[in-house]
């Protein structure tokens, strides 16, 4: 739900303000491979009603968003794209390897799974790097990435209480450590933006 | 244990 606020605000702010001042698409882009390479079990593995149409919403707000930063006249204008320099590849290549070395089955189903594990954990890196780099931090923008760090830190209580609670939850420390990583490379900006809050001052990272 | 076997998450 966290998740889906997150990409709720993006879409508010987008669509709105016809803005994506201090969105990186880079990150973006990112989101839309882990997505891609994490639901190609969307037809096959049922799970419940609700998995599925999370799936479905997941893949398409961030093609849709996608759309908008690329396609849209107005938002495109407003991309900050020399600022937004991170590579993909520095990225998505060392996931790549890592899901080729450590992985719970090789099939490739499950290694392109295990590598969005661990994309999905670094894909905020370029919108981070943005937006240590963009000076004034709109609301809606500082919100979207509270909420996109915090659906991975509420996912370890609720690993922990299913690791305790359910009797046949099994141990997944591919899926845990990557969360924990996940949720770790947020923790600065958590800081900046709980600091700013408590003061009640616009959302400032230092340089 | 696979832990493959486990899908249920998001």
């Amino acid at each position: 739900m966290t998740h889906l606020a997150s990409i709720c605000l993006l879409l508010l702010k987008i669509h709105t303000m016809k803005s994506c001042a201090g969105v990186s698409l880079k990150t973006q882009e990112l989101y839309a491979l882990v997505f891609v390479t994490r639901y190609l079990d969307l037809f096959s593995n049922f799970v419940s009603m609700y998995n599925t149409i999370m799936k479905i919403i997941f893949l398409s707000s961030t093609f849709g968003i996608i759309w908008y930063m690329r396609g849209h006249k107005l938002v495109r204008q407003s991309y900050d794209k020399e600022q937004d320099t991170f590579r993909h590849y520095f990225l998505v290549i060392p996931c790549m390897v890592l899901a080729l070395v450590i992985h719970s089955k090789f099939t490739l189903l499950e290694v392109l799974w295990t590598f969005s594990i661990y994309l999905e954990a670094v894909a905020i890196l370029p919108q981070l790097v943005l937006l240590q780099r963009t000076r004034n931090i709109d609301n809606l923008t500082g919100n979207y990435i509270f909420c996109l760090g915090a659906y991975r830190a509420l996912y370890l209580l609720n690993w922990i209480y299913r690791y305790f609670m359910e009797k046949n939850y099994h141990a997944q420390w591919i899926t845990w450590m990557a969360g924990m990583i996940q949720t770790a490379i947020y923790a600065d900006f958590f800081y900046y933006y709980f600091k700013s809050w408590k003061k009640n001052e616009r959302l400032k990272l230092p340089a | 244990d696979d832990e493959s076997a486990v899908k249920d998450e998001l």
